[in-house]
Order: C-alpha cells, then structure tokens, then sequence
C-alpha cells in the first residue's frame, strides 16, 4: 500500500484515530436511553491490525420487543442482510431480543459458508440469553438481528467473534457510557460515533417515551433501502 | 456502509413499526448521499419493547401512530444527518432542496443527480459558486418531466438564514457578487435550492458533502 500510495493512512480500525475537534460538538455527553434496553462493546479483532479496539457491540432488550427493518436494495446483499431480512419474515416482527453487529469485516459476497457464519453468530448471541427469565426458547428460531460492516469479499473470523459473545454480554449495561461504547464499536472509517436520545410523548397518553439511535456510516453511503 | 440501531420503549407492534421505519426512511437515510454509492449491507432496525407501558400502538390508522411517525422520521432525519457529517473527507455539509416539481419523486431525483454529481462536489470543496455544474446535473436527471430550462432557478441560501444568493432565475444568469458567495461558500454549510417551474409545487430534500483529496486517500487505502 506504501508503494502505491504514500500519502495513504490507515482507516481501518474503529476509533482508532483522534476525533477530529470539529466533530466533537456532535457526540452527546449524556443521553436519556429507553427502558429495558442496554448495549455494550467489546474487542475481538476482526481485522487483524485492530488489536486494541471495541470491534462488536450487542443492543439487546429485557423482554422480547417488536422489531422491523428496512435494507440495502442492492442485488448483492450481504450474508447479514439474507439471514436478518429472513428471520424477521419468520418471526413477523415479533419475539426480537437483541442485535449483534461486527465492524472490520461486511462478510458480503461470501457465498454460502457466510450466511452459515451470520446464522452462527445469530445463534450464539441468542445462546447469551437462554438462562434469564425471558431467554426460553420460542421454537421459532433465532431471535438476534445480525449485522456487519467493513471490507466485503472476506469471510467473517466466526469463531472469534462467537468466543467473546459472553464477554460482550457480560457487558451490557444502562448507562450513556454503555451506549457510546456500541456506538464506537460498529464504525469503520467514521471519525466520530453517532448516537442520538430524546424523549416524547404519544396523544392520550400520560407516559413519557424514549428512543435511542445510533448510526455508522462515512463512505459508499447512497442507501435506497426497502 | 450504513447501519443504523434504533430502539424505544414505546409500545408499537411490529406491523406499524414496519409501516412507520419504512415512511420515516425515504425523507431520511434514503436521502441522504456522501459518494453514491450503495452498499451490500445498508440496514435500519427499530426494536420497540413497550418497557414504559401505555396503550399499543397497533393500527396505521391511530392519532398514536401518526405521531409516532411523526417522531421517529424526525428523528431518523437528524441521524442520517450524522452520516453526512462524516462523509469521508467531507470539509462542506450541504442540504439540496429541490422545489416547484410536479411530483416529490421528480424532485428527489433531481436533488440526487445534483448530490451526486462529482462536479458539483468538487466545485463545493473549492468554495466555487459554480451554478453551471448544478444545472447541468439538473438537466440529466433520468425519468423527470417537471424540468423547464427557462423557468428553473437556482440560489444558495447562507447558513446563517440571511437573504439568498441567486444564481440563476428563469433560466437567466445573476450578476454574481463574488465577494459575497466567496463569503457563503466559506461556511461549513451551505443550502442550494432548485427551483424547478413555477406550474408545480412539490418538493424534496437531500443531503450530501462535497469531495475532497482526502476522500480518494482513504479509499485508496481501503482494501478488500
């Protein structure tokens, strides 16, 4: 890469460069996080030069919640987006307990053993759940969203990822802190995490609502999702 | 690549959950363009759990649901804001806002063309008021019947709110001040609008950065 390009940096690693201090005013310090939810990170190194940096982060939710999607349109479509896509037809929405999303490596044109691969990683965070008091199996098959992200034409280091599930479980947690962390772990070549909070209300109703959201992308970014 | 995780803990059922992240999608992440291109892995999940209680949500057809809609797109619109923020090497974050077109599809087309024109991008990064290249970008959007070279106007409106910039009205070239688009251009943001004919009232927005050499170092770098 030196040879060809000189000038070039690497980009590949999440968090790994210094956010820049324009971006700064973009990442929240506090937020106020919806019920039930909480999110966490934790290294895996799926690329191998990342050897210090969060590189998965699992959303998960106490009770099984309604869940939908919208996805690229694009004719390749990555492993993560058949087997996801799949699953909430299945599941018609219903019984979702967690997403789990891998940044360093997209696991897109893989062919067949990548959908094996996202319906592994599927599984094994389905398996983080199996012994709390919502965690029964359903009969209906996984109940984790799967997502990936990175360079495309590579297979997923599964086993790697699938061994620190139960680290990144054990993670889990409420806090903004928590939030930003999952929010770091899923960007690629982003210079900031993106994560947003706010609260409101709903006609006829006395309760206050929350959503939460956080978002990865910087490069080959034109989405027509359906 | 976008991703995007989105949970509440509102009480919605899947189907107008489905209904409400696909609405809330196409004024949102599906209008915004850093490069464009589309990735094989673009995704937007919503979990919504229910964990703060009240009355579900399970009809497309509820007061409930229209705001729920109604917060959710908004919402969505300032995430997808983040990305151009971010867009690799990005120095300009630019809303393109497309109006008087027969239909919100013709204007959104139109505003893509211009997002992705490479020439509009690089004009922008180099602070050039270059109407020309919008207008061209314009006049080849595929499948828009609402494009009348002599009624089309283009400005560009100041961050800070101030009177616009015209560049082009009718179809006729503005005498430029230089010194006061050199001014509009130094800013961080920047709103382009494209005033299309004055027969129709339809519009859309889109957002997108300019290019820089920085954009092509990364992605030189970048390997599969």
């Amino acid at each position: 890469v030196s040879k060809l390009a000189p000038q070039a940096r690497e980009y590949a690693a999440p968090g790994q460069g210094a956010i820049p201090p324009s971006k700064k005013r973009y990442i929240p310090t506090s937020g106020t996080y919806p019920l039930g939810f909480s999110a966490a990170s934790a290294h895996v190194g799926v690329k191998p030069s990342n050897t210090r940096f969060d590189d998965v982060a699992l959303i998960a939710s106490e009770v099984p919640c309604s869940a939908a999607a919208v996805f690229t349109t694009n004719k390749f479509q990555a492993a993560p987006v058949t087997v996801s896509r799949n699953m909430l037809n299945r599941r018609r929405g219903e019984g979702i307990r967690a997403v789990v999303v891998n940044s360093g490596c997209a696991n897109a044109v893989t062919g067949r053993g990548g959908i094996e691969d996202a319906i592994s990683m599927g599984h094994e965070t389905d398996q983080c759940f199996v012994n709390d008091s919502n965690g029964k199996d359903d009969g209906q098959g996984s109940r984790s969203i799967v997502m990936s992200t990175g360079v495309i034409g590579q297979r997923l280091p599964i086993k790697k990822i699938t061994s620190k599930l139960g680290t990144v479980y054990g993670n889990l947690g409420e806090t903004h802190h928590h939030w930003l962390s999952a929010a770091r772990a899923i960007c690629t070549t982003d210079t900031f995490p993106k994560l947003i909070s706010r609260t409101f209300t709903l006609p006829g109703s006395q309760e206050e609502y929350r959503i939460a959201g956080m978002t990865k992308g910087a490069g080959m970014i034109h989405p027509n999702m359906a | 690549t976008l991703l995007g995780i989105l949970c509440t803990d509102a009480p919605v059922g899947a189907a107008p959950l489905q209904q409400s992240l696909t609405d809330a999608i196409t004024k949102s992440f599906n209008s915004i363009s850093i490069d464009g291109d589309t990735s094989t892995n673009d995704t937007v999940v919503i979990l919504a759990n229910g964990a703060a209680g009240g009355k579900p949500i399970t009809s497309t057809s509820s007061d409930e649901f229209r705001a729920f809609q109604e917060t959710l797109t908004a919402f969505a619109i300032d995430l997808a804001k983040l990305v151009v923020r971010d867009g690799e090497g990005a120095t300009k974050f630019v809303t393109i806002k497309v109006t008087n077109a027969k239909t919100y599809e013709d204007a959104k087309r139109v505003a893509n063309s211009i997002a992705r024109s490479p020439l509009v991008k690089t004009a922008l990064y180099g602070k050039d008021a270059n109407w020309g290249r919008i207008l061209c970008a314009t006049g080849y959007a595929e499948g828009v019947e609402s494009v009348v070279p002599e009624e089309t106007s283009v400005s560009f409106v100041p961050a800070d709110g101030s009177e616009e910039l015209k560049l082009l009205v009718r179809g006729e070239p503005e005498q430029v001040d230089e010194s006061r688009a050199a001014e509009i251009l130094a800013e961080e943001d920047l709103e382009i609008v494209v005033r299309l004919s004055e027969k129709f009232d339809e519009e859309a927005v889109v957002w997108t950065c300019d290019f820089s050499h920085e954009y092509v170092t990364i992605n030189g770098d970048y390997r599969t």
